[in-house]
C-alpha cells in the first residue's frame, strides 16, 4: 500500500483507492465500510470501502476474509495482497484522517465531533466509489453512534442504494471485513512508519498499542509531554488520556476568549463615566486605533 | 530574564556595537502628562527616541528557543527632544526670569533629565522657543509663548503633510481603512486635518499650550 | 506573536515544535 502522500503531509487526510474493476462498472456490487483506529490516543484513525460485485461475493468470502478482529497483522497483510492480486473483481479506498485532523475537529471552535467526522468521512468514500462509476446497489456498514439516524442519514444522501447499518457488520458481511482489512492494514503502516514532524531526538517508538488503557502508551505519553507544545502531532489531543496528562504536566495557556467566559458582569455603575478630572487624557486616537500607547517601564 | 521584541530604525544597531552603554533606556517625563515615561537615548548620535507600546491582552512571543509571555511589541522612533526641554521651560517660567539651562533643566523625579544637556545644536533648537539674552560669554533663557506657538505651528503643518502623504484617517466619522476610497485627501476637510495634527501634537505639550495652540 | 497567553519566560523547544510557514 503506497502511503507516500502520508508521508509526504501527515497533519490532514490523505485518500488511497485501488483501481476500478471494470467488471464493478458493470454488475451490481455491494460496497462495505468500516474503519481502523477508532480508539486509540497515538496515530491516524482510518476509513475504507471495499466494493465487489454481488455475484462474487463467495469468492471474495472464500479469500478467508473472516470477522478481521480475528485476523493478525501478518495474516490482514497476507489477505490485503491476495485482494490486490485478485483486483479484477474486488475494489477498495480509504481515508486516513491524521490525529492532528482528528484533534483539531474536535477542539475546534465549532465543535466537529469524531461522530460526525466518521460518518461525513464514510459518506465521502461511498460518494467516491460512485464518482469512479461504480454501480453501488448495496452498502454495508458498521455502526458509529445510534445505528438508525445513521442509517437515515446515509439513506437520505444515497436513496438509489439499498444501505444496511448493523453492529458488528464485519462478522457479518464479508465486504465490511474485507474493508475492515484494508483500514487495519492502512492504519499499521502508517503508525509503524509515522514521521514525526517534530526533530525529537532519542525518541522512542515503543508507544505500545496506543490504547488509552495500555500502561506503555500511557507511560510513553507522560515522557513525551513538552509544557509549552504539549505533544507531537501523532498524539490527539482531543482525548481524555491527553487531555487530562496535559492538565498536570503542561502549561496552563490563557486564550483570548476562555477569559471573557471568566470575567463576570461589569457593575452598572462602572459604565458611568468617572469625572472628568479622574479620567486620565486619553492618547490621540491615532495611537488608540493603532493599541499603541507610552512605555512606562520595560 | 525577561524578553523584550522591539522594533527599531536600522541604524541604531550599529550604535549598540560602537559603544557598549550606547543606546540607554531612560525614564524622563513625558511633556503631556508629567509623568515618567520610558524614551530611549543614542548616546552616539545623541539622539532622543519615544518608546510605545503595543499592548493587547493574551499575547506571547516565540523567541529563538523561548516564549515570553506578554507579546508586547514596543516601537522607539525619533522624538524632538524640544518638547521634553519645553517641559522644564515652561514650568522655570513661574519665576518670570532669565536663567542657565542647567538651572533650568533639574528634576529630582527624573535625573536623567541632564542628558537633553547633552544635545548637539542646543543653541539651535532653544531658538525656537525661548528668548535668550548673553551676559560674560553665559546665555540665559527664558521661555517664550509667541515664538513657541510660532514654532508649534509649523510642527502642525509638518504633521499635515506626513498625515496627507500617508494616506491616514483623519476624518472625524468612524470608517474602516480598508473601505477607503484612493483619492483620500479630497473626501477629508482641510480643517479635518489641522484638528488631526493639533490632537497629535498636542500628546507632546501640556494642556495648556494645546488650547492656546487650538487659538493660534 | 501567539494570540493566547503562556505565562513566564521560559525556555521551549520552538524549533522542534514550531514550524513557522508563509
Amino acid at each position: 500500500m503506497d502511503l507516500s502522500e502520508l508521508q509526504r503531509d501527515n497533519t490532514g487526510r490523505c485518500r488511497l483507492s485501488s483501481p476500478v474493476p471494470e467488471l464493478c462498472r458493470q454488475e451490481p456490487c455491494a460496497l462495505g465500510v468500516d474503519e481502523a483506529g477508532r480508539g486509540p490516543v497515538l496515530g491516524p484513525m482510518v476509513y475504507a470501502i471495499c466494493y465487489c460485485p454481488v455475484s462474487r461475493l463467495g469468492d471474495l468470502e472464500a479469500l478467508k476474509v473472516a470477522d478481521s478482529k480475528t485476523l493478525s497483522e501478518s495474516e490482514r497483510e497476507r489477505l490485503f495482497e491476495k485482494m490486490e492480486k485478485d483486483r479484477h473483481f474486488v475494489g477498495w479506498a480509504l481515508d486516513v484522517l491524521s490525529p492532528n485532523l482528528i484533534s483539531t475537529s474536535m477542539l475546534g471552535r465549532v465543535k466537529y465531533n469524531l461522530n460526525s467526522l466518521s460518518h461525513d468521512t464514510a459518506a465521502g468514500l461511498i460518494q467516491h466509489a460512485l464518482d469512479q462509476g461504480v454501480n453501488v446497489t448495496q452498502v454495508f456498514v458498521d455502526t458509529v453512534g445510534p445505528p438508525d439516524t445513521y442509517q437515515q442519514r446515509l439513506q437520505q444522501r444515497f436513496p438509489g442504494v439499498e444501505i444496511t447499518v448493523k453492529a458488528k457488520a464485519d462478522a457479518l458481511y464479508p465486504v465490511v471485513s474485507a474493508a475492515s482489512i484494508c483500514a487495519k492494514v492502512a492504519r499499521d503502516q502508517a503508525v509503524k512508519s509515522w514521521r514525526f514532524l517534530e526533530d525529537l531526538d532519542h525518541l522512542d517508538v515503543d508507544y505500545g498499542s496506543g490504547y488509552p488503557n495500555d500502561p506503555k502508551t500511557k507511560e510513553w505519553l507522560r515522557k513525551q509531554v513538552e509544557p509549552v507544545f504539549g505533544f507531537p502531532q501523532f498524539v490527539r489531543f482531543s482525548w481524555r488520556t491527553a487531555q487530562s496528562i496535559l492538565e498536570k504536566e503542561a502549561q496552563d495557556v490563557v486564550w483570548e476568549d476562555s477569559v471573557e467566559e471568566q470575567e463576570g458582569a461589569r457593575s452598572i455603575t462602572s459604565y458611568f463615566s468617572q469625572s472628568p478630572c479622574a479620567r486620565p487624557r486619553l492618547a490621540h486616537r491615532f495611537f488608540l486605533e493603532r493599541g499603541l500607547e507610552p512605555a512606562s517601564s520595560l | 530574564a525577561r524578553q523584550h521584541v522591539f522594533l527599531l530604525p536600522e541604524y541604531l544597531k550599529d550604535t549598540s556595537k560602537k559603544m557598549k552603554s550606547g543606546l540607554m533606556f531612560v525614564k524622563l517625563v513625558n511633556p503631556c502628562s508629567g509623568e515618567g515615561t520610558l524614551y530611549l537615548f543614542d548616546m552616539c548620535l545623541l539622539q532622543l527616541f519615544e518608546v510605545k507600546v503595543f499592548k493587547e491582552k493574551h499575547h506571547s512571543w516565540f523567541i529563538n528557543q523561548s516564549v515570553q509571555s506578554g507579546g508586547l511589541l514596543h516601537f522607539a522612533t525619533p522624538m524632538d527632544p524640544l518638547f521634553l526641554l519645553l517641559h522644564y521651560l515652561i514650568k522655570a517660567d513661574k519665576e518670570g526670569t532669565f536663567q542657565p539651562l542647567d538651572q533650568v533643566v533639574m528634576d529630582d523625579m527624573f535625573p536623567n533629565c541632564n542628558l537633553l544637556l547633552k544635545l548637539p545644536e542646543l543653541e539651535k533648537l532653544l531658538q525656537h522657543v525661548t528668548e535668550e539674552k548673553e551676559i560674560n560669554n553665559k546665555k540665559y533663557y527664558k521661555y517664550s509663548k509667541e515664538k513657541t506657538l510660532m514654532w508649534l505651528e509649523k510642527k502642525v503643518n509638518q504633521t499635515m503633510t506626513a498625515l496627507k502623504t500617508n494616506n491616514i484617517n483623519v476624518s472625524a466619522r468612524v470608517q474602516s481603512s480598508a473601505f477607503f476610497s484612493g483619492n483620500q485627501a479630497s473626501s477629508d476637510k482641510e480643517e479635518d486635518y489641522i484638528c488631526y495634527a493639533h490632537g497629535l501634537i498636542s500628546d507632546y505639550i501640556p494642556k495648556e499650550l494645546s488650547d492656546d495652540l487650538s487659538k493660534h | 506573536l501567539l494570540p493566547c497567553e503562556v505565562p513566564g519566560s521560559q525556555p521551549a523547544p520552538v524549533g522542534r515544535f514550531f514550524t513557522p510557514a508563509i
